[in-house]
C-alpha cells in the first residue's frame, strides 16, 4: 500500500518528503534555494534558478560585478555595452532601486484551488485533467496564478495583474525576484516550520517587500468546537514578533514588512449555503449547506468556524480575527526595526466584492466551487489590485520608482529569459 | 485524520462515477472505465485508477445498480466509518430506512452475485 517502501523509490520518496515538508526545491543542485524545475517547490513558487550548478547564481541577488560576465541574478540582464562598455547592469539597473515579493502565508496565498472540472461529470472529457500531475506535485496549489507572485497570464481573463508582475512592469530589473513561502494550514503558529526556506542574504541581496499574510487558520479550526483551538491575541502577538525578529536578521537594509490583516469571513456563509455545490448541480441535490455540515462532521473541514449554519459561531469567528487584526495593527504602529519598515493592511473583501458587482457580477463568483471556501483566482488578483493602490497611495516608496531604462531593457533583452 | 480526507475521496469519487453513467446513460462499469481513461498516465495516475476499478468495482457496480448513495457505498467499502458516539457523516440526504437496515441490505447485495470480469480490462 505505500509506494515509498518500496526499495528503489525510498530515496527520492525521502527527498519528495523533505521538499515537502521543509518547501524548498525537490530539484536543487547547488542548494541555493532556486530550482530549474517547475513544480515540487521549483520556480512555480520561487524565481527560476538560471544556472543550478552556481550557489551564487539566483534571482534577487545584487549583481555580480554588475554582471559584465555573467546574469548572477538571473534578471536577463547582462553583458557590456560594446558602444561605451558599460555593462547593461549598471546602464539601465543602477539607482533603480530593485526589489523582490516574498509572501509569507496560507492556502490562499499559495492559491489553493481544485478545478471544477475534475468532478463535473456533465463537462468531463480527456481534457479535463491534463493539470492533475502539476496540480498533485505543487500539494493542489497553483502560486504561479496567484495574486501575490503569480506570473503566468491568468486563466480568468480580467485585466488584474499580481503583485510581482506590476513590480516586474514598474522595473524591469526585479525580473523574476518572486518567492511564495506559503503552505496549506499555515498560520502564526506554525511559520516557523518553514519560514527557514525564504531565501535572502542580507549582505549579498536586492532589498524585499515582504506580506505577511496569514488569513485564516489562526481562526480556523476542524473540531466541532473550534474556538478553544482559535490562536489567542497574546500566543500571535508573540509569535508575529518572532517573525519578525527573524525577517530583520534575513533582509536587507532598506526592505518593507507588510502585515496583512484576516477577513471577516462571515460573507462565505451568506453568498454560498444556499448554492448548489459542483456534486449537486447535476440532480440538484447538494447545497454548500450540506458540505458544509458533511465536511465538519468528519472534522476535515478547512474552516469550521465560518463554514458554519451556527450564526453566533460564524460572529465569534470574526471577533476572534479582527482582535488579531488588531493585534498586528498595533505591532505595526508601535515596532520598529533595523533592516525594514513595517506597514499594515485591512483584508478587506467587501472591497471587491463591491467592485465585482461594478462590473454586474455575482459575489458568490469569487470563491473556489470546490471546496466553498478559499479566494479564487479573481478575487485573488482582485484583492492584489487593491492591496497595490493601497500601498502605492499610503507608501509610495515601497514599490518603488518607475525605472525609465525599461523600454532599453525590452529592447536588448527581450523577455529576459522569461520565467 | 487522513481516514477522513479518505472518505471524503470516496464520496466524491463515487458521486462523479454515478453522474458520468447518468450522463452519458451508460453503465456504471463503463463510466468508471470512461473516468479511467480520462486520467493521465503520468503519476500512475492512470494505472491507480484501473487499479483501484479492479480491486473495488464490482461492489461499486451492485450497489449503485440497486440506487444506493455515495454515503453508502464508500461506508460499504469502509472508507467511511462512524466512530462509535460520533454522528454519521454524509452528503446526501439519508435513506429512509434505517441505516443499520441499509448498511445489511448493502452486505446482501454484494454477497450474492458473481464478481463481474471486465472486457477491455484485460
Amino acid at each position: 500500500s505505500d509506494i515509498c517502501s518500496l526499495p528503489f523509490l525510498a530515496k527520492i520518496c525521502q527527498e519528495i518528503k523533505s521538499a515537502i515538508e521543509h518547501s524548498v526545491p525537490f530539484k536543487d543542485v547547488d542548494s541555493d534555494k532556486h530550482s530549474v524545475f517547475p513544480t515540487l517547490r521549483g520556480y512555480h513558487w520561487r524565481g527560476r534558478d538560471c544556472n543550478d550548478s552556481d550557489d551564487m547564481v539566483y534571482p534577487g541577488r545584487r549583481p555580480d560585478n554588475w554582471d559584465a560576465h555573467q546574469d548572477s541574478n538571473c534578471n536577463g540582464i547582462w553583458g557590456v555595452d560594446p558602444k561605451d562598455g558599460i555593462p547593461y547592469e549598471k546602464k539601465f539597473c543602477e539607482g533603480s532601486q530593485p526589489r523582490g515579493i516574498i509572501l509569507l502565508g496560507d492556502s490562499a496565498g499559495a492559491h489553493f484551488h481544485f478545478p471544477p472540472e475534475w468532478i463535473t461529470a456533465s463537462q468531463m472529457s480527456l481534457k479535463s485533467f491534463f493539470n492533475l500531475p502539476t496540480a498533485l506535485t505543487n500539494e493542489l496549489n497553483w502560486p504561479q496564478l496567484s495574486g501575490a507572485t503569480g506570473f503566468l497570464n491568468s486563466t480568468s481573463g480580467i485585466k488584474e495583474k499580481s503583485i510581482y508582475l506590476r513590480l516586474r512592469k514598474r522595473n524591469l530589473c526585479n525580473h523574476r525576484d518572486y518567492q511564495n513561502i506559503s503552505k496549506n494550514g499555515a498560520s502564526s503558529q506554525n511559520l516557523e516550520r518553514f519560514i527557514e526556506s525564504l531565501s535572502r542574504n542580507a549582505l549579498l541581496d536586492q532589498p524585499a517587500i515582504v506580506i505577511y499574510a496569514m488569513i485564516g487558520n489562526d481562526v480556523c479550526g476542524r473540531k466541532t468546537d473550534p474556538v478553544p483551538e482559535m490562536t489567542t491575541p497574546e500566543k500571535f502577538y508573540s509569535k508575529v514578533m518572532e517573525t519578525l525578529e527573524f525577517l530583520n536578521s534575513h533582509l536587507p537594509d532598506g526592505s518593507h514588512v507588510i502585515l496583512y490583516g484576516l477577513p471577516n469571513g462571515t460573507f462565505l456563509w451568506d453568498y454560498l449555503h444556499d448554492k448548489y455545490h459542483p456534486l449537486g448541480q447535476l440532480n440538484k441535490d447538494v447545497t454548500y449547506d450540506q458540505f458544509y455540515s458533511f465536511l465538519s462532521c468528519l472534522q476535515v473541514t478547512p474552516c469550521h468556524g465560518w463554514m458554519s449554519s451556527n450564526q453566533t459561531l460564524r460572529a465569534l469567528t470574526s471577533e476572534r480575527a479582527k482582535q488579531l487584526s488588531d493585534t498586528l495593527k498595533k505591532i505595526a504602529t508601535s515596532k520598529k526595526f533595523k533592516n525594514f519598515n513595517l506597514f499594515y493592511v485591512d483584508f478587506d473583501f467587501q472591497e471587491i466584492v463591491k467592485e465585482w458587482q461594478k462590473r454586474g457580477r455575482q459575489p458568490w463568483e469569487l470563491f473556489e466551487p470546490v471546496d466553498g471556501f478559499h479566494p479564487n483566482e479573481v478575487a485573488l488578483l482582485l484583492l492584489a489590485d487593491v492591496f497595490w493602490n493601497k500601498v502605492q497611495r499610503q507608501w509610495p516608496d515601497v514599490l518603488g520608482k518607475e525605472n525609465p531604462f525599461n523600454p532599453q531593457i525590452e529592447q536588448v533583452f527581450g523577455d529576459q529569459g522569461g520565467h | 485524520n487522513s481516514n477522513d480526507h479518505i472518505c471524503v475521496g470516496c464520496v466524491v469519487v463515487v458521486s462523479v462515477i454515478e453522474q458520468l453513467a447518468q450522463v452519458h446513460n451508460s453503465t456504471t462499469q463503463a463510466a468508471m472505465e470512461t473516468l479511467c481513461s480520462y486520467l493521465p498516465e503520468k503519476l500512475f495516475l492512470k494505472s491507480a485508477c484501473h487499479l483501484v476499478v479492479r480491486i473495488v468495482g464490482p461492489d461499486i457496480i451492485k450497489l449503485l445498480s440497486a440506487d444506493m448513495t455515495a454515503d453508502v457505498v464508500c461506508h460499504h467499502l469502509k472508507f467511511c466509518e462512524q466512530v462509535p458516539g460520533q454522528p454519521l457523516c454524509h452528503l446526501y440526504p439519508l435513506p429512509k430506512e434505517a441505516w443499520k437496515l441499509t448498511l445489511e441490505n448493502a452486505r446482501q447485495i454484494v454477497k450474492g452475485s458473481p464478481t463481474l470480469k471486465y472486457s477491455r480490462m484485460s
